[in-house]
């Protein structure tokens, strides 16, 4: 997937960084000071449909097939994660206690046309 | 979410404004992290941990290797570190208390705890560990969770068992440190008792926590 230009038009990865500082919790959140948000915008035309996010299986072609013989409404596909990974956090509890956790799909990697 | 009216951005609708945008993604943020960390608002600090402690017990933890867990299962674990406060502690004996919230849903399997220990008696020491019970009566049980040979100073990392640290509804662990000489060991105290540990600034005694989201293989005890 593509990261977004600033004209791009089509489903992109557009990288977005959240401080913790900015949403006042750099008391509690210890590390890391923010982290890679990242979201997906962009237009999803039906040549697009169903690429790359669910391509890879038989139901998918079949989708694509009567998408390519019947065009849906174009709101119908909507530009959406296909990759995220997880993201490793160490903050304080209610009791003050320290927890180091990996929350699973935090970071957005890739993006594709429902 | 669509919103009343509009439809979502990322679906062939009209971009937010700038601003808008911004707010939005900062709510986002705010909400999943919360949800992921099964939180319903932001953990308010009444006791902060100083930041020395904290760099201390990290540095610690830091190059401690892992366990030998699947890789699939580290999504799943937590590690915690709970700073102890002492209700009292003198040359033999110290009490400390933990207050954790692990999640009902979570796993307890590894419990360590580090102590940093003074120059209280000369030669090999012997610790023994004890987890107080609810009160009962007017008395308290306990349980005599590890016992641990102690010729060094400085920190220490004592492995407890998990399972006799499981089931503390309360929330709060109680755990009394006894240090006697090992036997054999004739030196003889002189001059007023000292301290068995420091307790404050950058050496307070913490314990260190994992915990995952099920048991792997409880299902199939159960079944034998």
């Amino acid at each position: 997937t593509p990261t977004c230009e600033p004209a791009t038009p089509l489903c992109c990865r557009r990288d977005h960084y959240v401080d913790f500082q900015e949403l006042g919790w750099q008391d509690w959140i210890l590390q890391p000071e923010g982290y890679q948000l990242n979201y997906c915008s962009g237009q999803c035309p039906p040549h697009l449909a169903g690429s790359p996010g669910i391509a890879a299986s038989f139901h998918s072609a079949v989708f694509s097939l009567l998408k390519a013989n019947n065009p849906w409404p174009a709101s119908t596909s909507c530009c959406v994660p296909t990759a995220r990974r997880p993201l490793s956090l160490l903050y304080l509890d209610h009791n003050g206690n320290v927890v180091k956790t990996d929350v699973p799909d935090m970071v957005v990697e890739a993006c594709g046309c429902s | 979410t669509p919103r009343a009216g509009r439809q979502c951005p990322a679906c062939g609708g009209p971009t937010l404004e700038l601003e808008s945008q911004r707010e939005l993604l900062l709510h986002l943020a705010k909400r999943s992290i919360l949800d992921k960390l099964h939180l319903s608002q932001r953990p308010t600090l009444n006791r902060p941990v100083s930041r020395a402690a904290l760099r201390t017990a990290l540095q610690r933890l830091h190059g401690v290797p892992q366990g030998a867990l699947p890789e699939d299962n580290r999504e799943q674990e937590c590690e915690i570190i709970s700073f102890a406060e002492t209700d009292s502690t003198s040359a033999y004996s110290s009490l400390l208390t933990f207050h954790l919230s692990t999640p009902r849903s979570h796993h307890l399997y590894h419990a360590r705890l580090w102590l940093h220990m003074l120059p209280t008696l000369p030669g090999t020491l012997c610790l023994r560990i004890f987890r107080w019970g609810p009160r009962r009566r007017h008395q308290r049980s306990r349980t005599l969770l590890a016992e641990h040979h102690i010729t060094n100073l400085g920190w220490h990392a004592l492995t407890l068992p998990s399972s006799g640290l499981r089931g503390e509804k309360s929330g709060v662990l109680k755990l009394q440190l006894d240090c006697r000489p090992l036997e054999g060991n004739n030196s003889t105290v002189t001059g007023q008792p000292r301290r068995l540990l420091d307790t404050a600034g950058h050496q307070q005694p913490f314990l260190e926590l994992k915990i995952r989201a099920n048991e792997p293989g409880a299902g199939r005890a159960r079944r034998r």
